[in-house]
């Protein structure tokens, strides 16, 4: 008893772990929820949207999102927009150009994910910068 | 990947904290 305890950091755990979650999405393995964005469905596992999300926290925190397995975002983001935030949620690269831009800080808006937001207004500004 | 230009670090926090529990 009182043995020193020695604690062994794996310093890839979280980006293994996201890397399986993002490889079980892409074969639809628990997914349990499909987002209409723009008409178009996506299947994503709702643990992982309301851990990356303030939008589908407040959502699927509570009882009323228990039973939720298909959600439309009327009048919400487009898909242009979204795809490339479900992208950064599984994998922590958010893929932008002047294109794309404003319609993913219209949708990261939406969902509010304040610090992709912010990522956003950077990239922005930096591409009108001379 | 393809068509990408440059890959920026961003060291800050990426997503909201989820509050613990009161």
């Amino acid at each position: 008893e009182g043995a020193l305890g020695y604690v062994r950091e794996f310093t890839r755990h979280s980006s293994d772990v996201l890397s399986n979650l993002n490889e079980l999405r892409l074969r639809g393995i628990l997914t349990d929820v499909t987002l209409l964005v723009g008409g178009q469905p996506l299947r994503a596992h709702k643990a992982v949207l309301i851990a990356c999300s303030g939008f589908f926290y407040s959502i699927f925190r509570g009882r009323a999102g228990v039973g939720v397995d298909v959600l439309s975002l009327p009048g919400g983001p487009e898909a242009r927009g979204f795809a490339p935030l479900l992208d950064f949620m599984y994998t922590s690269r958010l893929r932008l150009s002047p294109a794309t831009a404003p319609a993913v800080l219209a949708a990261a808006t939406y969902l509010q994910m304040d610090h992709v937001v912010q990522a956003c207004h950077r990239f922005i500004q930096a591409s009108y910068e001379p | 990947h393809e068509g990408v230009v440059a890959t920026v670090k961003e060291a800050g926090r990426s997503i909201h904290e989820i509050p613990r529990e009161e």
